[in-house]
């Protein structure tokens, strides 16, 4: 029974889709878990961060997304990577219209819970990468979740980001995903240099929302960047590069976060 | 008659906000412009980034995008700040509901151009601030636009937006806006140190659209990122940072690329 992990920020490139492909691969390589990864950005940034790596073959999203009968399972769409035990959804390029075709669909924000109720007994731990906004795809991804994950950068606007995903969290866990748990902030982009503003930054966040922020950050590390230029996991391209460190101890300390 | 600038990028975080408030900036500053910013951005990231500097009053632009009668101006709307000459339309809480109010609007993508014709008048230049998507908001800057102004970093996630920005483009010049220009693509927080992963994403870009990458680029330096913090427009907060220089060099650089 997979643990549903949520990465969401209303904020723009704070870092979400390298998150997610970095712990999913950081889990499956070296946790020996097996990892699903959904893409639920209409950009499909995930299989292009790992374009040299994803198999052939899986099913778009969208179609699942829109099928009246919301018969379809995820498990019956995604595809295989060169890392073992790694899986993705595979690019789409209809998800932009899915969102539109969900508009009008009662109950259109459990279509993706519905849809992972059976794929979830495959994986040991499934994460959904969601786009820079609090539309119906990340509605659907924080209520098919059991927990969030929230990166974001040290930056006035990336937290008042937060405020707009923790109001939309509050909507769901009252509605419709009461069980839905928060992992914490994770702090990414780091400048080692810019002590100042990451402290300023850190004590906002703390004063609004209390003990939110993980203990382990990302630093900056263009190697990070570069590896999705390449089309591989950060591991794969430079295992012990400081970007590659962090993700893995990042990975390391999430799985004993994970709700029971 | 202003010319109407569109910022726009798919990809989240690449500067589009930082740009557009620090060339309205600039512009009003130091060239003598009058200058009029509309956020198009549910996330009213400009008035947050300026939010030490910006007057009282104004009105929400959901309430003119969503107007079945279309008749009200940005004019009516806009409110001032603490730079002489540069005015924004305030934070609209309402602007995600009326992405979904236009939905089924017939000519929803003409609204915000119709709403600019008088008040063009009153301006040099008019800036347009778009969110990290292809959406309703966006198009309707591109289309009410004169000029389109890309910022983009040095990545591959980047470059791809820039390709689903440039096939929008495309649509919305072929049927709606054929006077569309293109200003050319900014690079954004530059780097210094990854000479190689810029210089790789420049030849990706030219490779893929020619000459379009704009001789001025904007270096990382967080102090755009501290003036954001204060609230307050870049050179206002520190006009002798790099952050400063560049910008008020690239403003310079613009201003003789306008169409005629
Ligand atoms: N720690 C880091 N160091 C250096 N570069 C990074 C780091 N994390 C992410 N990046 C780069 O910053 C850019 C934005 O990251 P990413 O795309 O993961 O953010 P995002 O939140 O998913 O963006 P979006 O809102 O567009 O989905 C990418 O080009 C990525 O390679
Ligand atoms: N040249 C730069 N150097 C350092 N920090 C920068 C620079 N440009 C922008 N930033 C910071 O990076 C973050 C993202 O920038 P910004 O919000 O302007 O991008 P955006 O494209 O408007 O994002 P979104 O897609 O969310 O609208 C902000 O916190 C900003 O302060
Ligand atoms: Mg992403
Ligand atoms: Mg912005």
């Amino acid at each position: 029974q997979a643990t549903i992990v949520a990465v969401a920020a209303q904020k723009g490139g704070v870092g979400k889709t390298t998150t997610t492909v970095s712990l999913a691969s950081a889990w499956a390589r070296y946790h020996g878990k097996r990892v699903l990864v959904v893409d639920l950005d209409p950009q499909n940034h995930v299989t292009l961060a790992l374009r040299e790596q994803i198999g052939i073959g899986g099913g778009p999203l969208s179609e699942l997304l829109t099928d009246p009968a919301n018969t379809l399972e995820v498990e019956e769409i995604r595809t295989g990577t060169e890392v073992p035990e790694l899986y993705v959804t595979p690019p789409d390029p209809d998800l932009l219209n899915a969102e539109d075709g969900m508009a009008h669909r009662i109950g259109k924000e459990l279509v993706l819970r519905k849809a992972l109720e059976i794929t979830r007994t495959h994986y040991d731990i499934i994460l959904l990468d969601c786009p820079p906004n609090m539309g119906t795809l990340t509605v659907n991804g924080l209520v098919a979740a059991d927990t969030v994950l929230v990166p974001a950068q040290a930056s006035m606007l990336a937290v008042s980001g937060i405020d707009g995903l923790f109001r939309t969290l509050d909507e769901v866990g009252g509605q419709l995903n009461p069980s839905l748990d928060l992992l914490g902030v994770v702090l990414t982009r780091v400048d080692g240099r810019t002590r100042k503003s990451n402290e300023a930054v850190r004590d906002l966040v703390k004063s609004s929302w209390g003990d939110v922020v993980l203990p382990v950050h990302i630093g900056a590390n263009d190697t990070l960047a570069q590896a999705q230029l390449a089309g591989r996991d950060i591991f794969g391209f430079a295992p012990s590069s400081r970007g590659a460190q962090q993700y893995r101890e990042l990975a390391a300390d999430l799985l004993d976060r994970f709700p029971k």
